[in-house]
């Protein structure tokens, strides 16, 4: 563990924390893309199948444990509880997300470490978190007014994979022949795909004005 | 390489 894969779980739990807090204490989901829910909730159950088959650190499986938890639970709160589903607006939150699936699964087909189930799922789950961000920036576009929580949702969201691309370029320099070219290319693809809405968000931040993407 | 330090980021 180093502070760059630190700061990037804290930052993923923290971006986690603030869409429960918005959903729970609110009860509202305005602007918060149901579709990339459903896409995080899939990648955390095929990244995180391997808590049932081995043990690498408490503080490992304590936060799998979180990140599958509270995906569902979000999934949940949007799709059925009367209150926060009546603020998902539907209509806007059109992206195609199941387009997204198949060529993650037909990839991870192709390319992958080991063939194995889990390392084939493992490696779709990379394919597909580096994806899953975009019918919630889709969203965003369409959203006139962002509101704070969704915006700095979508920003931590962003910054944890960030840091873990600080992290993986720590670990190569000081560990013995480490790389991983498929979780490094996915991460750099899920990190390119925040650069214009860190651009905005920075932006809005500076002149202290509401965050708006341009259509 | 051992399997389990592959797997250890989340």
């Amino acid at each position: 563990m180093n502070i760059f894969r630190l700061a990037g779980d804290m930052s993923h739990l923290f971006s986690i924390l603030l869409l429960l807090l918005k959903i729970h204490t609110i009860k509202s989901c305005a602007g918060v893309s149901l579709k990339t829910q459903e896409l995080y909730a899939l990648v955390f159950a095929t990244r995180y199948l391997d808590i049932f088959t081995g043990y690498i650190s408490l503080y490992n499986t304590l936060m799998k444990m979180f990140f599958l938890w509270s995906s569902f639970t979000i999934v949940w709160y949007m799709r059925y509880h009367n209150v926060v589903r009546r603020s998902y607006d539907k209509d806007q939150d059109t992206f195609r997300h199941y387009f997204l699936i198949l060529p993650c699964f037909i990839l991870a087909l192709l390319v992958h470490e080991k063939f194995t189930f889990l390392e084939v799922l493992w490696t779709f789950s990379l394919y597909l978190e580096a994806v899953a961000i975009l019918p919630q920036l889709v969203l965003l576009q369409r959203t006139r007014n962002v509101d704070n929580l969704t915006g700095h949702y979508v920003f931590f969201l962003g910054a944890y994979r960030s840091f873990y691309i600080l992290n993986w370029i720590y670990r190569y320099f000081t560990e013995q022949n480490y790389y991983k070219w498929i979780t490094w290319i996915s991460g750099l693809v899920q990190t390119a795909l925040y650069a214009d809405f860190f651009y905005y968000y920075v932006k809005s931040w500076r002149n202290s004005e509401r965050l708006q993407l341009p259509a | 390489k051992n399997s389990k330090r592959n797997k250890d980021e989340l």
